[in-house]
């Protein structure tokens, strides 16, 4: 249902900011 | 991954976000990361309603943590 898909969305959110943070470099290059 | 991974990555998340160094960050603080990463104003405040664990409207390092480790080591929370 529409609670379930919610979710399901935002799981992914999160799974690609998670991501993005652990690729994101560290302050000095 | 490691601990220290989640630590370093942890402070580097609160150090672009809580720029006044409050120890916690809010909603708005988290749009500081629109630039920083590939997520969408919408997205990013999924993410923070989803690791915002007392729904209080801040979250602290401890939520992001414990919500960072619950992710690295589950990989799929349901």
């Amino acid at each position: 249902d529409a609670n379930m898909k919610a979710g399901a969305a935002t799981e992914g959110v999160l799974a690609n900011f998670f991501n993005s943070l652990l690729s994101k470099k560290t302050g000095s290059p | 991954v490691g601990q220290n991974t989640v630590l370093e990555k942890t402070h580097e998340f609160f150090q672009v976000c809580d720029i006044e160094k409050k120890g916690f960050i809010t909603q708005r603080d988290m749009q500081r990361l629109l630039g920083e990463l590939p997520l969408s104003a919408d997205e990013l405040e999924k993410v923070f309603v989803t690791l915002d664990s007392d729904s209080n409207g801040f979250l602290t390092l401890d939520e992001f943590s414990t919500g960072f480790s619950d992710f690295l080591s589950g990989r799929n929370i349901s």
